[in-house]
């Protein structure tokens, strides 16, 4: 299984 | 002119330990309404967001929002110098390129400085929307911080299926399987033992056993700890810090590749 970024989910403020 | 003070170095000394291991530096940033610090781990995997109220210290002054970059490695270095019922003091000035804390041993006899250069970090700040989660699990914080140790030795990943009538955690690797499973709590006499579900809709998701364990470092924080899940969003995992605040740590739940 591939572990996502977190990043990926939220935006950049 | 930054000034914030708290009566008891072992909450600030609690408050490192559960983020030194995920954050080799973070932005502390001070306002009027508190302190906040919100980082990705070093693999950008996970995000630690930690907020502490500025009503919940001893003694909170800040004129000037301030951004204190911070090397948490160095942090710790200075922390331990500290007895843990040694009031301490983190004192900036505006514009200032160090941080100093003072330790004051409760009689008052010993009084110490420490000052520390800070950091220009550049780090992004990310946006993170409210959610309304389909299962929010509160349990007693040292119940998962031994599921998640106990399960790790038998993978690298933790399962977690939360339905009405519980909340079940599995491990399966080469030595075999593992399957710890809780039920909801109903009229327990101390609250910090209790284990609630508010369910909306069932879930199981997948999670780094590693990371879960990292986030258990916060557990001498609080009695309690609140897992909040979603189908396909990061996990919340919540401790609160006693009238002060909380730490939130945010993991994605592993995909098939």
């Amino acid at each position: 299984m591939a572990q996502p970024s977190i990043a990926s989910y939220f935006n950049t403020r | 002119m930054f000034e914030a003070r708290l009566n008891n170095a072992t909450t600030l000394k609690k408050i490192l330990d559960a983020i030194k291991d995920l954050l080799n530096e973070g932005t502390f940033d001070c306002s009027d309404s508190g302190i906040q610090l919100q980082a990705m781990d070093n693999s950008h995997v996970s995000l630690v967001s930690l907020t502490l109220r500025s009503d919940g210290f001893d003694k909170f002054r800040c004129d000037r929002n301030l951004s204190m970059g911070m090397n948490l490695g160095s942090m710790a270095k200075i922390l331990k110098c500290a007895n843990n019922d040694d009031t301490v003091t983190i004192k900036a000035q505006d514009n200032a390129d160090t941080v100093t804390f003072m330790f004051e041993s409760q009689n008052q006899e010993k009084v110490s400085d420490y000052e520390m250069k800070l950091m220009n970090l550049d780090q992004e700040h990310l946006g993170i929307p409210e959610t309304d989660y389909s299962c929010v699990v509160r349990m007693p914080a040292m119940e998962f911080a031994r599921i998640c140790r106990d399960l790790a030795q038998f993978s690298e990943s933790v399962v977690i299926c939360c339905t009405k009538e519980g909340v079940k955690f599995s491990a399966s690797g080469d030595v075999g399987s593992a399957n710890v499973k809780l039920a909801q709590t109903f009229n327990v006499d101390k609250e910090e033992e209790a284990i609630v579900i508010e369910m909306q809709e069932p879930v199981v998701l997948t999670f780094a056993c590693r990371y879960l364990n990292a986030f258990t470092k916060a557990t001498p924080l609080s009695n309690q700890v609140q897992l909040s899940m979603s189908a396909d969003v990061p996990l919340v995992v919540e401790y609160r810090i006693a009238e002060l605040g909380h730490i939130r740590y945010y993991l994605a739940p592993k995909i098939e590749d």
